[in-house]
């Protein structure tokens, strides 16, 4: 199965 | 002084359904301009933001911005003492705000309940959200949507989407086969909420959780119609409008092999 992604590699944190 | 009152209640209990499942407490942060709520699942996958804008409440009135942390299961068990008919205001001394006050009034007014729900301390981290111009902006049937990743949950855990300026296909693949869903553009004219419309800068092609996904469509009841946004190797948005404001999620993709 593939490989599922964080929203941290996406959006910074405040 | 905190008072939010909204005419049309039932809004206030689709939109907490449509979010408990993926939030369990989360701050909704008040302001003069309005209610607005940030908060990811706990695996950082997904994450969704809700917007009410102020002029969408009558009366409305937040002397100063403060946040109120909320256990959303709570919420969501004292939102269904109120009736879909019910006139919902919300209040908080803005002070002291440990507990906040949700009053159920029902249309003829001789019905009036009030509860109040004890607040929490909760520290979030908030993201930074940029704002992207996407390679793909699709608008569809909410109802449609909904139907897609119904269907295509009994084939897989993931769904492909490709997006190109003339069609839009979903396509999953597991252990008992394939399926898929191919839409066209349509323009509808006499009917705008059923119309399918693509806007492409470029084809893209992602691959999503569709359990994820079949929990954003429980924001299918606040809008006829779902934006789906897209760009390569980007967080797919879904947006549900609403007069008030908005309800979006947003889904990290899944690499494939």
């Amino acid at each position: 199965d593939s490989s599922q992604k964080s929203l941290l590699n996406f959006f910074g944190k405040i | 002084m905190f008072e939010a009152r909204l005419t049309q209640g039932a809004l206030l209990k689709r939109l907490l359904d449509s979010v408990k499942e993926l939030v369990t407490d989360a701050n909704f942060d008040c302001s003069e301009t309005g209610i607005s709520l940030q908060a990811m699942d706990n695996s950082h996958v997904a994450l969704v933001s809700l917007s009410l804008r102020a002029e969408g409440f009558n009366p409305y009135r937040c002397d100063r911005g403060f946040s109120l942390g909320v256990n959303l299961n709570s919420l969501n068990k004292i939102m269904k003492c109120a009736g879909n008919e019910d006139v919902i205001t919300l209040k908080a001394d803005d002070s002291s705000a440990d507990s906040l006050c949700l009053l159920f009034e029902n249309s003829s007014n001789e019905r009036v309940s009030e509860y109040e729900l004890k607040l929490m301390d909760i520290d979030q981290e908030h993201l930074s959200i940029p704002e992207t111009d996407y390679d793909a902006t699709v608008m569809m049937p909410s109802a449609e949507f909904q139907r897609i990743c119904r269907d295509l949950m009994v084939v897989s855990e993931s769904v492909t989407i490709d997006v190109s300026k003339d069609e839009i296909k979903f396509t999953a693949e597991g252990e008992l086969g394939t399926g898929n869903v191919k839409l066209k553009p349509t323009s509808t004219i006499d009917k705008p909420e059923e119309s399918i419309t693509i806007e492409l800068g470029q084809t893209v092609s992602l691959q999503f959780s569709l359990k994820y996904l079949s929990n954003f469509t429980r924001g299918t009841p606040l809008s006829d119609q779902v934006m789906l946004c897209l760009s390569d190797n980007m967080p797919l948005l879904v947006e549900y409008k609403m007069d008030i404001g908005y309800i979006r999620y947003y889904l990290a993709p899944k690499v494939g092999d």
